[in-house]
């Protein structure tokens, strides 16, 4: 991840969006990308844990820190899912969930 | 000719095979002409590498490395309880161990560096693994990916969203520009049924998919097919085999050294270092140059379960072994005359909706579709590599099903093997799979997809919901690949081998890596730390000066007259030891020129201290070795008594 935060936080078990951005157009794109990233994240109630990789536009948002009772999450849940499903500067999201791997 | 000390390098039977010549990689003439990895990274995507190791260190690649798990730069692998974090150091081994340092064993590309990225050895989620595919991906040129789903016949999985989207950047963007190589695993499911076409990381057009053999070439118990396979490699078989030897981590019960590595773990990576031979003789290869070359250039071979099919193109393929053994020389002697392919042009058809019902065995439901020529007129497709076919079907036991795709040639492909440990009830849903059987043949034609119900009579049948077709190819007609592969033919015979043969290479692209700098979480910790240390001493030491300038205020000597300098003891004065405390106060000379502006001081002002040692806090003491007045022509020690302090 390119921010701070990173998978330690999700470590922690905590709710992570990955949210892809609408590009905006010309070389500001970057900045004002992070920034919208930053607005966005604000406005569900989360924080923006940087961009995903090379992955232009996809960023991590992030449970902010500090322990919670499981209502209060699903009630962070729910803010979030309704907070990102209309929010017009948000092409796409996807909460993170743990994947299977095994070595081989 | 090659010889190394390298205590085990006899046991490596897969890099020189004596005691069945033939059955190993056929590596040893590429080395004697100086490829051996030279100038290409290859990273290992994994639970860590053990990068301080003797076999690895030399050839480490910090700057290609990076760990997911714990967020920083460093991959060391973490022991745990089970002793299990050794596998990436272990395929690292394989690739790039260090020749004739009299420890262990030797890598297949030994000039190579390696990379470790860190991300197996705790949670993982589906942005984890996009940065890691895209992980300094202007650095390393090689990604080897010994893992994927469970490979317990029941799993259906495989990168997701992002996962894709960082597969797709990587060869997009990757290796600049020519496009990350990625190697992946076929899976060890063997011993469930499992088809590494229910594995999303082997379907996937993107990876080279590599399956395992074992030293006399037959499929192991672990190993899956599928029709996605691209090639096979060497890795260890049953009990009576031997497997692959080579360095491990030395950690816990680790030694350095094993000769137990297998699994088509352990044949991912043999894949990786001879991509790596090939690379060294042709950075400039594409990302599909390098499957086209596997696909040339494997060799066939007589086993008689492998159920071998030629299609039309002239390229065998088998479920089990995709289109046969790598073979170094040939790779890299392909490599080394190898002009790209042309574009990748794609075709994609609609999506079909179907809604009919899949008949139990013998019985079968066949639905078709008609690519026209006026279907590919706009992408120029002509002759196919990838043929993908993305289905939702519903069936109340998932496993029961068989999926078979027929190529206008009739080169058949099972993309969907019946499996009997999975049980799921909720069917495919628009899971896309994919073979490489019909490379090379004409994409003009009608294809055919023929569903099965291999299951028992008491259940409900299946529908088939919907169906899409994508063909992958370029512009090569028939006519071209024939050239091609009589052009690879002539070039076997090592002759183009040297240095004096090079083919002009076209300059990759400058691409910055986007990452930002990232500080990570102990860096910031420190800086934090250092910071607040800074603050908290300059606050002690403005408090300190200020309470002993109002000290020194309130000491009546000094408000009017000169301060009174301490008294100085004759004995410090001797031995020179003295120290000289005198109040923080502008000094002005008797003619009213303030020394501080005066323009004739001859020395610098109060001198920093200089004599506070650790702890030695108690009093600021300052030295100042002349008082700078403006009558310097008297030793400083005698102006003293003359001088006014104002303070």
């Amino acid at each position: 991840l390119s921010g701070a935060g990173g998978p330690d936080t999700l470590g922690a078990g905590g709710l992570s969006w990955a949210v892809h951005l609408d590009n905006l157009e010309g070389k500001r794109e970057e900045e004002s990308l992070a920034q919208q990233a930053d607005a966005v994240a604000q406005a569900a109630g989360l924080v923006n844990a940087g961009r995903i990789g090379e992955l232009r536009g996809h960023y991590l948002f992030v449970q902010p820190v500090g322990h919670r009772q499981a209502v209060e999450v699903e009630a962070m849940r729910q803010q979030a899912e309704a907070v990102l499903a209309r929010h017009e500067a948000v092409r796409w999201y996807s909460e993170q969930r743990l994947l299977k791997r095994a070595k081989r | 000719s090659i010889h190394f000390n390298d205590p085990k390098y006899p046991q490596q039977w897969h890099l020189n095979n004596r005691r069945s010549p033939g059955r190993d990689i056929n590596v040893t003439g590429v080395w004697e002409r100086n490829v051996t990895g030279r100038g290409v990274t290859v990273v290992v995507v994994d639970d860590g590498v053990e990068h301080t190791i003797q076999d690895i260190a030399p050839n480490y690649s910090p700057e290609g490395s990076y760990d997911l798990n714990s967020n920083d730069p460093d991959p060391m692998p973490h022991p745990d309880a089970e002793n299990g974090n050794r596998h990436g150091t272990r395929c690292a081994g394989e690739i790039a161990a260090v020749p004739n340092n009299s420890f262990c064993a030797v890598g297949v590309a030994y000039g190579s560096r390696i990379a470790g990225i860190r991300v197996l050895d705790g949670p993982l989620t589906d942005s984890m693994e996009a940065v890691a595919f895209n992980k300094h991906y202007q650095i390393n040129d090689i990604y080897s990916c010994s893992w994927g789903p469970d490979d317990d016949g029941k799993t259906v999985d495989g990168p997701h969203q992002l996962g894709k989207a960082a597969l797709q950047h990587g060869v997009m963007a990757g290796r600049q520009g020519f496009g990350s190589i990625f190697v992946v695993a076929s899976g060890n499911g063997g011993q469930h049924n499992d088809n590494c076409n229910y594995d999303g990381y082997a379907n996937s057009i993107y990876t080279v998919t590599i399956g395992a053999v074992d030293e006399e070439g037959h499929m192991p118990f672990y190993a899956e097919e599928c029709a996605s396979m691209l090639a096979v490699t060497f890795s260890g078989g049953d009990k009576m085999l031997r497997s692959i030897v080579t360095t491990d981590w030395d950690l816990q019960k680790g030694t350095g050294c094993t000769e137990g590595h297998t699994g088509t773990s352990a044949a991912a990576p043999l894949a990786a270092g001879m991509i790596a031979l090939m690379l060294q003789v042709r950075p400039c290869l594409t990302w599909r140059d390098v499957q086209h070359i596997i696909v040339f250039t494997a060799t066939q071979y007589e086993d008689r379960h492998a159920d071998w099919l030629t299609n039309e193109a002239g390229f065998s393929h088998s479920h089990q072994h995709g289109f046969g053994l790598l073979n170094a020389w040939r790779l890299v002697n392909a490599a080394k005359i190898w002009t790209s392919v042309p574009y990748l042009a794609s075709y994609i058809s609609p999506m079909l909706k179907e809604n009919k019902a899949v008949p139990r065995s013998p019985h079968s439901l066949e639905v078709l579709w008609n690519v026209s020529r006026m279907d590919l007129e706009m992408s120029g497709l002509k002759t196919l590599e990838h043929v993908s076919v993305t289905v939702s079907i519903t069936h109340p036991r998932r496993g029961s099903l068989e999926v078979k795709l027929f190529c206008p040639s009739g080169m058949m492909s099972l993309i969907g093997a019946p499996r009997s440990m999975d049980s799921d009830p909720n069917g495919f849903n628009d899971w896309t799979f994919s073979t490489v059987r019909c490379w090379g043949e004409r994409a003009r034609g009608t294809y055919r997809l023929v569903i099965r119900d291999v299951g028992d009579e008491s259940l409900p049948v299946g529908i088939l919901r919907q169906w899409q077709l994508t063909l992958y190819g370029s512009v090569w007609s028939p006519v071209d690949i024939k050239d091609r592969q009589s052009l690879l033919e002539s070039a076997m015979s090592g002759k183009y081998l040297h240095d004096g043969f090079t083919l002009p290479c076209p300059p990759g692209l400058k691409i910055p890596e986007e990452d930002g700098y990232t500080i990570t979480p102990n860096t910031l910790k420190t800086l934090v730390l250092v910071g607040c240390f800074t603050v908290f001493w300059t606050i002690y030491y403005m408090l300190e000066v200020y309470l002993s300038q109002r000290n020194v205020a309130a000491t009546p000597g000094c408000r009017s007259g000169p301060c009174p300098w301490p008294q100085r003891n004759q004995k410090s004065r001797d031995e020179g030891t003295e120290l000289e405390s005198m109040p923080l106060c502008n000094s002005k000379d008797l003619d009213g020129v303030d020394s501080e502006s005066g323009v004739l001081s001859t020395t610098s002002g109060l001198l920093a201290p200089d004599l506070l040692s650790e702890g030695d806090w108690s009093l600021s003491q300052s030295s100042k070795s002349a008082l700078d007045c403006p009558h310097q022509h008297q030793p400083p020690d005698l102006v003293q008594g003359k001088e006014e302090q104002i303070c």
